[in-house]
């Protein structure tokens, strides 16, 4: 089962327009192994990435180097999916 | 549970409960529901679309789906929530009783359940199909880049590794090639909705090219009117317009082909998340979101039966 312990998802907000394909050009940064939740549209959307824990220092360099603003959505995914399996279970318990 | 009455529809189910829920609702209600097997997924999982009709024969349609990328939870559990208010609305709500006494509603809950299965049992974030590429290590095309509308185009990956990788050609997944089939030997399709999530956006064709869609107009004064609607119960905001102007390009996309085929009223939902969850929607957002988007959806079905084409 793929673990996701330290991954983070970064939601990125673009300043201006000038700032969308310095974004949009992390899609090509395969050794990242970025999954992009919601990818690039325009300003006034918000580009979520999912990054994994070996990318997440040089990602972030990345961004503070281009000067794009990004916020932590979620600071550790495998907590998050192990509160969402928890939760299952339980129900099902209670269900039986 | 013993009937889908006692189903809980505020929690995230597996594929086997989702079927089993199927399977109820058909046996509760034998003169309204039906399950149609359109085809098998790659690795053979039954693909079931629950067919509404209370009669006659390949009457006008609207299809449904839900669940085409596995990783959108929420949409599979908004899916099994729609069946379960068709049937208890219908004879008792005016509007979808009156749509069902002249359309068939064909309802496909689990889209990809290669992947749903997947998601379950290995990676929750995965969101294509489980096919092997020849040729490469990584498994999968994105079965919203695999339709023959647009295909190869800018907007999807060549690159099997990519989440967007549209497939080595049109209709290549046996889980879209299963909904093309359907949908020609059908023939009377008149509104077709592919249910995502999350950005919450109502998206109408196209998605491949900058050209506008010959009935935008209409298009977009729904999809105006369907957002109202839905933002009516927890005000949850959505955008709507073209795929392509409102999101970005994508190419081999569901409803740019099912548009193409002369369904009019063909629509992509991205439904919540109004927070910071991303694809991890919380169970307790089932229901609010479903509710929600059924107020879009009634919009829609309402506005196709009484604008026949």
């Amino acid at each position: 089962k793929e673990m996701f312990e330290g991954h983070q998802v970064l939601r990125i907000v673009a300043k201006d327009e000038t700032q969308l394909p310095l974004i949009k050009n992390l899609e090509d940064m395969v050794e990242f192994e970025l999954d992009f939740w919601r990818g690039v549209t325009d300003v006034s959307s918000p580009v979520d990435v999912r990054v994994p824990f070996h990318s997440l220092q040089s990602v972030k360099i990345h961004l503070e180097s281009q000067d794009i603003e990004y916020s932590i959505m979620i600071g550790d995914l495998q907590v998050m999916l192990d509160e969402e399996q928890q939760e299952m279970e339980s129900a099902a318990r209670i269900a039986e | 549970p013993r009937n889908t009455d006692s189903f809980d529809f505020s929690r995230y189910h597996t594929i086997s409960e989702i079927y089993s829920f199927q399977d109820m609702l058909v046996a509760e209600n034998p003169n309204l529901v039906s399950k149609i097997v359109i085809g098998q997924s790659y690795e053979g999982r039954p693909l079931n679309v629950l067919k509404f009709s209370t009669g006659g024969t390949k009457r006008p349609a609207i299809w449904l789906d839900t669940g085409i990328h596995s990783r959108e939870w929420v949409t599979q559990a908004s899916g099994t929530w729609f069946a379960k208010k068709i049937v208890t609305d219908y004879g008792r709500d005016p509007a979808i009783t009156a749509i069902l006494n002249k359309m068939d509603i064909f309802l496909e809950i689990v889209t990809n359940p290669d992947g749903y299965y997947f998601t379950h049992n290995s990676n929750r974030m995965w969101r294509k199909t489980r096919k092997p590429n020849s040729g490469s290590s990584c498994v999968g095309v994105d079965p919203n880049r695999n339709w023959d509308a647009g295909f190869g185009g800018a907007g999807a990956s060549n690159n099997p590794c990519s989440e967007t990788y549209r497939g080595p050609r049109a209709h290549s997944e046996p889980e879209v090639k299963s909904i093309v089939d359907f949908v020609k030997s059908h023939g009377n399709f008149k509104a077709f909705v592919s249910i995502h999530s999350y950005s919450q956006m109502l998206l109408y064709p196209y998605g491949y090219t900058k050209t506008p869609c010959k009935d935008q107009a209409e298009l977009h004064n729904l999809a105006k009117k369907a957002i109202t609607d839905l933002a009516s119960l927890y005000n949850t905001s959505y955008r709507y317009g073209s795929i392509i102007n409102t999101i970005y390009q994508a190419s081999g996309g569901t409803i740019d082909w099912t548009y193409n085929q002369g369904i009019k009223y063909s629509y992509t939902f991205e439904l919540r998340d109004t927070g910071r969850y991303g694809f991890i929607l919380p169970a307790n957002q089932i229901i609010p979101t479903a509710k929600e988007t059924w107020l879009a959806l009634m919009a829609i079905m309402d506005h196709t039966s009484k604008n026949m084409y």
